[in-house]
């Protein structure tokens, strides 16, 4: 479903250069739950934007469904994009202007359907999260915790086809964790979405398929 | 050293109000290494704001060192707040333009050290937290564990008395986590520091000479 072909990520920093990743291989294939892995500072979020097509590779190859995409346009990534995946973000970036709800409405809104119709879904996932008593709050009036599962719901509501989920039980005690981890598990067993989460947890490891462990920038087990 | 007493905190919200502490007490004695506990959204840290004193409680009375606060300046909470107490947030709140290690020199420089004796103090309690390759990035470019890190070395550049860290390796794979809990047990242990970490974490809470449980703005445990 997806590949990663020697992959190099290389940051220019003034005069000098920062590479992230080396020559980097890895294959995602449909329906699968991985787990990625690894130190702080080892690349797993920089290889989810270039997973969740939010950034290009300095250099090798990316395929998704066996098409190259390293040279399709911004726009054409971005439509790629909204269509297939879902993502929780590590620093979730919900919009602080809007609420819970609204937050988490607007990929459904972006689609064409109407006010009413996205609400309702809107809470529903928030329902599911157990966030549905603070649907009206806005960010910066919800925890870490709350946060984090507006994030969960907004990359959820448009039932993408694959899930992208950047370590997102970290603000998460252990109970709520534990019911975010089954929500993604029937995600991927009962409708089959393709799953992968950067997780810190080796219990959330452990409930995967496989795990892919970054060291440095590189893939050292998969 | 730190008294809560019937804390109360209460939101407005529009027309509606949100409770979110009740009649809450806690007291924190010098030279403790404290755990705060509970499920996301039970008040952890809308606590640590009313002992950091960024924030004041609804209804309720705040000591510090057995002198009421609850009537003092903001200026003057301000002051003792700088003198007594480093805060790692949750949500880090790095400054965007500066790097790292401007980011940590500041509490420095605005007590009037040189640029020069703040840089160095800087660079070696980044180095602390290992990040002394990264001393020279802005937050953007740095992973969540790093800017987790970054935050860390600020809220402990002052040589505070009292250190609050909430969530403080939320972000951090084990390893990086267990480096940093070692350098607050030192703080505790070596320099007397009192230390009040807000985790998720079960493993830490063992550390702890205490662990103070919350559940829906109450304290159930301690
Ligand atoms: N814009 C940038 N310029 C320079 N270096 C960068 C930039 N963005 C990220 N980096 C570096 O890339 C490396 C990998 O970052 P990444 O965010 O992928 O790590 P991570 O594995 O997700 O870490 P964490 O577990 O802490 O979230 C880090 O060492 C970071 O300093
Ligand atoms: N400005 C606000 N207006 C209304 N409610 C608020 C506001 N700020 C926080 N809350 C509510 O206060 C409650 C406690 O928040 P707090 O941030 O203290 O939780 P927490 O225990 O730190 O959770 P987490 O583990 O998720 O970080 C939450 O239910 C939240 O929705
Ligand atoms: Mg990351
Ligand atoms: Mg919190």
């Amino acid at each position: 479903l997806i590949k990663l072909e020697k992959i190099d990520k290389i940051y220019k920093m003034g005069s000098n250069t920062q590479q992230v990743l080396f020559s980097l291989d890895m294959e995602i294939n449909a329906g699968e739950l991985i787990a990625i892995m690894g130190a702080s500072g080892s690349g797993k979020s920089t290889v989810m934007n270039i997973i969740g097509l939010l950034d290009r590779p300095t250099n090798g190859i990316c395929s998704v469904h066996n098409k190259v995409i390293n040279d399709i346009s911004d726009d054409e990534l971005a439509v790629l994009r909204n269509k297939t995946i879902g993502f929780v973000f590590q620093q979730f970036y919900l919009l602080s202007k809007f609420t819970a709800e609204k937050n988490v409405s607007l990929p459904l809104l972006y689609r064409g359907l109407s006010e009413k119709e996205s609400s309702i879904k809107a809470k529903q996932i928030l329902e599911r999260v157990g966030m549905g008593d603070r649907t009206h709050h806005k960010p910066n009036e919800l925890s870490g915790g709350q946060q984090q599962r507006v994030a969960i719901a907004r990359a959820l509501i448009g039932d993408p086809e694959i899930i992208l989920a950047d370590e997102p039980t970290g603000a998460l005690d252990s109970k709520t964790g534990k019911e975010v981890m089954n929500l993604f598990l029937e995600l991927n067993r009962k409708e089959k979405r393709t799953v992968i989460i950067v997780t810190h947890d080796p219990g959330i490891g452990d409930m995967c398929h496989r795990i892919i462990k970054l060291q440095d920038g590189k893939v050292i087990a998969s």
